[in-house]
């Protein structure tokens, strides 16, 4: 089944 | 000094309702063009973004960026304690260790007045990039709570699919399979129940229905919620409200196999 991504992912941090 | 007037003590009833499940404890940033929030849940897949624009105050004053780290469960004990046609009154110093509530009866002459301690919050914050979305449906948020909420009985995940056809959310599960799909629809009497698809690239997305329904519970902020998808990227699922402001909330997919 397809896993869960976190939002770090795609989001950067500032 | 921070001085922000709502007229309806029910907008941020709402709206800490709506996400004091998702994230416990938030600064909430204060400047002259509003009151900001952004934070992610303790695994990292939700984040909250909230805007409250000035221009939804009556009057806002804020001359100088405070942050406010306010603990949701104390903010809910405090908020129960206003009426939801209260005029509701936030006010903070410069470098403040606690804020203000003032609840004022429109009716009568009872005002309630509760500080609530401020905590140090050393947040994360996220740059979420400028996305040119494939794929923006607006639809009714009634209809999307009853969706996912369906969709739930049945499974963890929905994969939400958008093509020329509409939108189809569909799930399986352990005793079977569902789906609903939606098309583009007006309601010239009701334009709260038009169904708009926006679509520049067909997408198909998987998303962990528990979120999902967790976001639904700020569908009384809004009649319609705008959900924004693309290929591989999180889920933006936006309430708009009065004045520019917004609740938003951004979901990560589920990825491979």
């Amino acid at each position: 089944p397809p896993k869960q991504a976190t939002l770090g992912k795609f989001f950067g941090r500032t | 000094m921070l001085e922000a007037r709502l007229e309806q003590a029910n907008l941020l009833k709402k709206v800490v309702d709506a996400i004091k499940d998702l994230v416990q404890d938030c600064n909430f940033d204060c400047n002259d063009s509003g009151i900001a929030l952004q934070a992610m849940d303790n695994s990292h897949v939700a984040l909250v973004s909230m805007m409250l624009k000035s221009e939804s105050f009556s009057p806002f004053r804020c001359d100088r960026n405070i942050a406010l780290g306010i603990n949701l469960t104390s903010l809910t004990k405090v908020l129960r304690a206003a009426q939801n046609e209260d005029i509701l009154t936030l006010k903070a110093e410069d470098a403040p260790d606690v804020v203000n509530l003032v609840f004022e009866s429109a009716e009568s002459d009872r005002i309630s007045e509760y500080d609530i301690k401020l905590m140090d919050i050393d947040q994360e914050h996220l740059g979420i990039p400028e996305t040119e979305y494939a794929a923006t449906i607006s639809m009714p948020s009634a209809e999307f709570q009853r969706i996912c909420r369906d969709l739930m009985a049945l499974s963890e995940s929905v994969s939400i699919e958008c093509s020329k056809e509409g939108v189809k959310f569909a799930c399986q599960g352990d005793i079977g399979s569902g789906s609903v799909t939606l098309r583009s629809h007006t309601n010239v009497d009701k334009p709260e129940m038009n169904v708009e698809i926006d679509l520049t690239e067909p997408v198909s997305l998987t998303f962990s229905l528990k979120y999902l329904v967790g976001f639904c519970k700020a569908s009384s902020l809004s009649g319609q919620v705008k959900l924004c998808l693309s290929n591989e990227v999180p889920l933006l699922v936006e309430y708009a409200l009065a004045n520019n402001s917004y609740l938003r909330f951004y979901l990560a997919p589920k990825i491979g196999d």
